[in-house]
């Protein structure tokens, strides 16, 4: 049952998997688990379906660990999709989200990075592909999507940690998403979360023009970091990736946006950096409660605000 | 399984420019293995670097030499990884 496991702790790949077949298991007519590809090392991509029926509805896409090492968020992603299926019928907005759409859940988006990180370096951000003619091992997967894709903020070298790939959807784990995300057809929001630095962003990345539905995407951020804060009291800056951080090529919120995808955004979840990647497990729920008010007020603007 | 003994986590506060550029380079240095957490963004804002114990030395020296404030945020990156590690191992055990 989900209820023996522990989401106040880190855990395996393995267990997360497992996991996940108890949440559909507690929840037959909520959660499904679709696979929705393989990775480089043939490990199994596994997407969380939240969906009360009706075929193709609108969805909301949430993605965790595409960057590996970023362990904070596979646990926060276990904790939000149960805290998704328990809320049903409980909460009047969860409820009315999943009345009317679906909700899509990776929790693991970079599976082969996730297994190394607890076999053999736990600072492994990239997949875990094979670069020819170089020594070095893996992609960025954050770099690698079609959208200015080779450009400024990600290196050309395999050997750098922001390697952006031989070409775009090179990896896998990313042309997976990408395939799935084109055939639906119907995605409306997209998330995707990543840790560190306490950060709501939204696009661009790859050029400081601003997307045209700038104004509505910045009292977004500015909503959801408002509920976010409003819990612990925990600081959150937001705004567009390339002015809130760096300049970055070829990521993921920016392809989704350039798809149509209008509310794409993309979490830095704790910290601001007293322990980086290495965040203690006890900061676990906290994160996930904290961050879950923040996706509340997105996932709800998008049920309210079609397009 | 890769060991980070006495390997150190380094938040850089770069205060213009012309750092920022020189934090980038540094982070091209392949032979030092340098690993940004937090890449060099803008002046103001901090930056972290893990840097391997061997490359520790020089990486400060660089840092000092050209005027860039840091200070350690990790002293030894191995110790959490082992606490990580114990955490773990003592949540599985746990019966729940």
């Amino acid at each position: 049952s989900t209820s023996t496991f522990d989401f106040a702790s880190y855990h395996t790949i393995d267990e997360i998997y497992d996991w996940m077949d108890t949440l559909v298991a507690d929840h037959p007519g909520l959660v499904s688990k679709l696979q929705i590809g393989q990775s480089y090392e043939n490990r199994s991509l596994y997407v969380l379906k939240l969906s009360t029926g009706g075929s193709n509805r609108s969805a909301i896409w949430l993605d965790t660990g595409i960057h590996s090492r970023e362990w904070i968020t596979q646990a926060t992603g276990a904790w939000t999709a149960n805290k998704i299926a328990e809320e049903y019928g409980q909460d009047p907005s969860v409820t009315a989200i999943l009345d009317n759409m679906d909700i899509f859940l990776e929790i693991i988006a970079n599976p082969d990075g996730f297994a190394y990180t607890h076999s053999s370096n736990r600072m492994w951000r990239k997949t875990r592909s094979i670069n020819a003619g170089s020594h070095c091992i893996g992609v960025d997967p954050n770099r690698n999507w079609e959208a200015g894709f080779g450009g400024a903020g990600a290196s050309r070298s395999p050997c750098s940690e922001t390697y952006h790939g031989p070409y775009a959807n090179s990896e896998p784990e990313v042309r997976a998403i990408v395939d799935f995300v084109t055939n639906h057809g119907n995605i409306k929001a997209f998330i995707s979360i990543h840790s560190y630095s306490q950060l709501l962003l939204y696009p661009y990345g790859y050029t400081n023009t601003p997307v045209p539905d700038h104004e509505e995407l910045h009292e977004i951020a500015e909503r959801a970091v408002t509920a976010l804060s409003s819990l612990y009291g925990t600081s959150y800056e937001y705004g567009s990736i390339y002015t809130t951080i760096y300049q970055a090529s070829g990521t993921t919120v920016d392809w989704t946006y350039d798809q149509g995808i209008k509310y794409s955004f993309t979490f830095e979840l704790r910290d601001t950096g007293r322990y980086g990647f290495l965040l203690p497990a006890s900061q676990i729920i906290p994160t996930a409660q904290e961050t879950w008010l923040a996706l509340k007020v997105i996932m709800q603007y998008t049920l309210d605000h079609p397009y | 399984e890769q060991l980070f003994v006495g390997d150190q986590v380094l938040r850089i506060m770069a205060s213009n420019e012309e750092q920022i550029a020189l934090l980038r380079a540094l982070g091209e240095q392949t032979e030092l293995q340098v690993d940004f957490w937090r890449h060099p963004a803008s002046p103001g804002h901090p930056s972290d670097l893990r840097v391997p114990f061997p490359s520790l030395q020089a990486v400060k020296t660089l840092l000092e030499s050209n005027g860039i404030s840091y200070s350690i945020m990790i002293q030894d990156l191995q110790k959490l990884l082992d606490e990580e590690k114990k955490a773990m191992a003592k949540s599985r055990r746990t019966e729940r």
